[in-house]
């Protein structure tokens, strides 16, 4: 599994230019 | 400006405009407190908390510029280190109390409910008196909550491509960064050079203390979490799993 699909969501939150406290 | 360009000052000022707002747990506390509801209201939080704590990470200046590997290694080895640090801070004028939230604060012996989890609080309340005796101040605190981020993985893996090879040693230079920022914030209080290389000294060996009381709560939580006590999910779960695997 790649490092990516192991870790989704921190990925996501990673690469998001969105605030994170807009995803919470 | 690049984080090798800052002062220490500035670094600091950087690092202390990145800390997260305070969070609230915002659920009503049935009290007494069952195994499964105290865990369930820990969880709830610390998902909370993990969200914020990467937007954190993304403003330490030069974070961002590691490679994507990197960033998630770190986090996902440090995340319960980083979750104690901001407890124990919180917690630090409060002697006796564990404040997770303005919201949710426990006493040592509530932690009776919780099967293993007063050795837990122990451990988190000494670490706790320690920085008190201390006199911890702010701009330490947060210089050693980035140390706890961007040391975390040091010594696990060793880079084999060029991109590996490149975002190391970026590491290595923001965590220089961090260390001069920590020792600026130290020669600020009025101390003796003698005094001012204890307190560095005292401040830095506290974080193995986090370590190990950090694996002591993740080995908690799996177990809580395969017993059924608890749900876990979301990035808790990811962070956890990582962990865990």
């Amino acid at each position: 599994t790649s490092l990516k699909e192991k870790h989704k969501i921190l990925h996501q939150l990673l690469q998001n230019s969105t605030s994170p406290v807009d995803l919470a | 400006v690049h984080h090798s360009a800052m002062s220490p000052e500035e670094f600091i000022s950087r690092i202390m405009e990145a800390e997260p707002p305070e969070i609230y747990l915002m659920e009503d506390m049935n009290k007494p407190f069952t195994e499964s509801s105290m865990m369930m209201s820990l969880t709830n939080l610390a998902d909370k908390e993990l969200v914020l704590m990467i937007s954190w990470a993304k403003k330490i200046p030069g974070f961002v510029e590691l490679s994507l590997a990197d960033q998630i290694h770190l986090l996902k080895c440090c995340w319960l280190e980083i979750l104690m640090l901001g407890l124990m801070w919180r917690s630090v004028d409060h002697p006796g109390k564990l404040i997770f939230s303005p919201d949710f604060k426990l006493n040592r012996e509530e932690g009776q409910c919780v099967e293993g989890i007063m050795e837990i609080f122990d451990m988190l309340l000494a670490a706790t008196s320690r920085f008190r005796e201390l006199k911890l101040q702010r701009e330490e605190y947060v210089c050693l909550k980035a140390m706890i981020l961007l040391n975390s993985y040091l010594c696990t893996n060793s880079p084999e491509t060029a991109e590996e090879l490149e975002s190391r040693n970026k590491l290595l230079r923001l965590l220089d960064s961090v260390i001069d920022a920590l020792v600026w914030a130290i020669s600020k209080l009025g101390l003796t050079t003698q005094q001012q290389t204890l307190r560095l000294g005292h401040l830095t060996m506290l974080l193995s203390h986090i370590r190990h009381v950090s694996n002591k709560g993740m080995d908690h939580l799996s177990t809580m979490k395969r017993k059924n006590v608890v749900l876990v999910y979301d990035l808790l779960l990811e962070m956890l799993d990582a962990n865990t695997t």
